[in-house]
C-alpha cells in the first residue's frame, strides 16, 4: 500500500531518470534525485524503498534498474488508454501535444456533445459523439477517462464514464466528482493552483 | 505558518463555501463540507481551526463568515494579477477561460518569444514580446507569473520571472525550476498526474 503522496513522488523520480538516462547518466545519489525535486535524500531513500531498492554506499543508484523497477511496480512497462470527454479550451491543448499521442499513458479518444466539435481532428484523433462513449472505451481497451467539461457537466461525465467502464478519471472541472469506491479519481485545478500560490505569496511564502 | 496541503484544503473550502452562499445556503457542518471533498469531517475542524473557526454545535459553520475570513486570512480580499508566459496550446486555453480575466487571481498579461505569436490577441489581452516582460510586470502591479513555455525553456523564464519582480510561480512545464528562497512556486504537470492516475488503477485503486 504506497500512500498517494508518495506514489506522485516516485512517478517524479522515474521522470528524471528517465531523462538522466537518455542523457547517459548511469547513476544518481540520493542527494541529487533530491536536489532536482526539491526533496531531501532522506525523503527519496524513504520513497525509494518502497520499491526495495537501496542505492549503493558512494554509488548511488542504478538509473536503468530504477526506470524498470518504477515502471513495472505500477503497472507502467504496459500502456495505457485514455478517453478525453469535453474538446474545449484544455480538450484541445490536451489532443494538441504530441506526447500524449504515443506516451506510456496516452489519449486515443475523444468524445463531445457539440455537434460542431463532433467529427473535427485534433492530434490524429477525430472527436465522436458522447453518445458513443461506452463503444469508444469498449473498442479502445480504453481504461483512463479525462473530464474537460464544464462544472455543470462534469458529474454526467464522470458517470458515463464509470458506466462505459474506465477504471480511472482524471478531473480538469473546478467541482469534485463523486465515483464508485475502486474507481481511482485525481483532479487537476488550476484556479485553486493560483489561488494557493497567491496564498502563499500572502503568507510571505510560509509554506 | 501554514503547511502547503492544509492551504489546499482551506482554498477548496473556500470554494466550497463560495458556491453554497450562491445557492443561498446560510450555515454547512464540517461533515457535509467534509462530504463535498471527500474528506472527514475530523479534517475539516482541524483544518479551519488554523483561522481560528469552530463550528456551532448542531448549527454547523456560518458561511459568510467563512468566506470572509478564508479571504482574509490568505489575503484574498484583495485582487492578484498574473502573467502567462509562453502563449502555445496551454497559453491559448488560460487565456480563452473567462474566469481567469476578472477573478480574484486574475491573467492579466501575456507574453512571448515567437514574433508570429506576439500582436495577437486572446481574450482581450495582447501578447507582448518576452523583452517587454519587465515593463509589463512594473506597469501591470503584476505579482504572479505562469510558465506556460516548453521544457527547455522553463528554467529561463522563471528566471526572468524572478528577475521581474514577480513573486510567486505557477509551472506548466515537466520540469522542476529552481527559484530563490522566498519566492514561492507551484507546479501543475499533467503527465505526472496521468501517470499516477495509471498506477493508482494499476494498484487496484489503494492509494
Ligand atoms: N480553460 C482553462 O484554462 C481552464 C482553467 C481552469 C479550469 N478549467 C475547467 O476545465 C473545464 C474545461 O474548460 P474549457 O475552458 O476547456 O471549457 P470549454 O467550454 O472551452 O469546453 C468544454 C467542452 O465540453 C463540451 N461539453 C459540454 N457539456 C458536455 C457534456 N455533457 N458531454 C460532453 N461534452 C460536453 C463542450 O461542447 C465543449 O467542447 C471546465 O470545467 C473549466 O471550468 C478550464
Ligand atoms: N498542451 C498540453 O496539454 C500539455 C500537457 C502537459 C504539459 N505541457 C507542458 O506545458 C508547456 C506548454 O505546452 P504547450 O503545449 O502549450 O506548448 P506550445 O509549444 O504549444 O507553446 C509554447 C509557447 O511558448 C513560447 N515560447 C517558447 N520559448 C519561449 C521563451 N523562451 N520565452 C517565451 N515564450 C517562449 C512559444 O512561442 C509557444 O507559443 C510545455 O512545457 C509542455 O511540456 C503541456
Amino acid at each position: 500500500h504506497i500512500p498517494r503522496p508518495a506514489a506522485r513522488r516516485l512517478s517524479l523520480y522515474l521522470r528524471e531518470c528517465e531523462s538522466l538516462l537518455t542523457q547517459g547518466v548511469p547513476t544518481a545519489s540520493s542527494e541529487s534525485l533530491g536536489a532536482r525535486l526539491g526533496l531531501s535524500a532522506a525523503q527519496v531513500r524513504r520513497d525509494l524503498a518502497y520499491v526495495a531498492q537501496a542505492g549503493q554506499r558512494g554509488v548511488g543508484y542504478d538509473m536503468a534498474t530504477l526506470v524498470t523497477v518504477l515502471q513495472e511496480g505500477f503497472g507502467l512497462e504496459r500502456p495505457w488508454r485514455a478517453v478525453l470527454v469535453g474538446v474545449g479550451n484544455i480538450g484541445r491543448a490536451l489532443l494538441s501535444y504530441a506526447p500524449f499521442r504515443e506516451s506510456r499513458v496516452a489519449i486515443v479518444a475523444a468524445v463531445d456533445c457539440d455537434p460542431a466539435t463532433i467529427g473535427s481532428q485534433w492530434g490524429g484523433r477525430t472527436v465522436e459523439s458522447m453518445q458513443s462513449l461506452g463503444e469508444v472505451v469498449r473498442r479502445g481497451g480504453i481504461e483512463l477517462g479525462v473530464i474537460a467539461v464544464p462544472a455543470s457537466a462534469a458529474q454526467l461525465a464522470a458517470d458515463d464514464l464509470v458506466a462505459a467502464g474506465v477504471r480511472g478519471i482524471l478531473n480538469f472541472a473546478p467541482v469534485q466528482v463523486t465515483v464508485p469506491e475502486g474507481t481511482a479519481c485525481s483532479h487537476v485545478d488550476v484556479s485553486v493552483e493560483l489561488r494557493c500560490l497567491a496564498m502563499e505569496v500572502a503568507l510571505g511564502g510560509e509554506h
